[in-house]
């Protein structure tokens, strides 16, 4: 019988294992907002 | 093995504020009307290779108003950015840039400014007065009467309307006309005008001398009306970059 897996489950086992404290490098851009945003 | 690609520009690496800063001098220093913009955000960056030291940067910038006329010759630095509850107004723009060992030059320019949404200012600031369209009645007959007002208490120049920069109307809990105008120095007194105001003509470029006033009227609960202009004095212009023309309306 095939049993469906939760996506989050899946996804946990899927995923390259990272270094301890990895935090993912801020996308490029858009960059940061100097007075606020409209 | 041919060696990797550089890392695509992040929008806040050095290079790509310093291209930025370089954009929006030139955006400032090319507009005639309105006020000066300054960076909110480097919204993208875009780096094409041509060779040796030498790149074409695309940028895609949001700017925002500040209080400082186009005229003044304030530095942008020193201009506040208008704030939110007076009704911000902003500007897209799209620019290319060219980077030959290490110099950077605009080489084309294209934007697009519009004021905040009614519904974001009034969400956050109910009683704000918005920005009121710039040949609305009331604003017009404000900015007359308020220029007339000032060159009939003037000793110096007779001064002439370049352009209305803003005004807002508000009708409660008072009747007020609120409106910011540019103006130019004529070569007639205020005697002069009184006499001929049709001879007042403009002081020639090299001579010019701008300025900006600002205004209040109350209408009701009772009639008063304020103004204040500050001549900037004789700025010589840049050489490749004109001042405001002289047929600005």
């Amino acid at each position: 019988s095939v049993t469906k897996r939760a996506v989050a489950v899946a996804a946990q086992h899927d995923k390259v294992p990272r270094p301890v404290g990895f935090v993912p490098p801020p996308p490029p851009c858009p960059g940061k907002i100097r007075h606020f945003d409209i | 093995v041919p060696a990797a690609p550089p890392a695509p520009l992040g929008c806040d690496d050095p290079e790509s504020e310093a291209a930025a800063a370089a954009a929006v001098n030139y955006i400032n220093g090319h507009s005639h009307h309105g006020y000066k913009f300054a960076l909110n955000r480097i919204e993208d960056i875009r780096v094409v290779p041509q060779g040796p030291n030498n790149e074409i940067m695309f940028l895609e910038l949001d700017l925002l108003e500040t209080e400082c006329h186009i005229l003044s010759p304030t530095p942008l630095e020193n201009c506040t950015v208008r704030s939110f509850a007076e009704h911000a107004v902003e500007g897209d723009c799209d620019v290319k840039l060219q980077k030959v060992d290490g110099t950077l030059s605009v080489l084309a320019s294209k934007c697009h400014s519009h004021a905040d949404s009614s519904e974001d200012i009034l969400k956050v600031c109910p009683d704000c007065p918005l920005l009121a369209s710039l040949n609305n009645t009331e604003v017009l007959e404000t900015v007359s009467a308020a220029l007339n007002d000032y060159n009939s208490k003037a000793t110096d120049a007779y001064l002439r309307l370049l352009e209305i920069g803003r005004a807002k109307v508000q009708y409660h809990p008072a009747h007020i006309v609120v409106a910011e105008f540019a103006v130019g120095a004529t070569n007639c007194s205020s005697e002069d005008a009184k006499a001929n105001v049709g001879a007042c003509q403009l002081l020639p470029e090299d001579q010019s001398n701008f300025g900006f006033c600002t205004t209040t009227m109350v209408k009701r609960p009772s009639q008063d009306l304020q103004v204040d202009c500050q001549l900037y004095g004789h700025q010589v212009p840049a050489p490749d970059i004109p001042l405001l023309s002289q047929d600005t309306s």
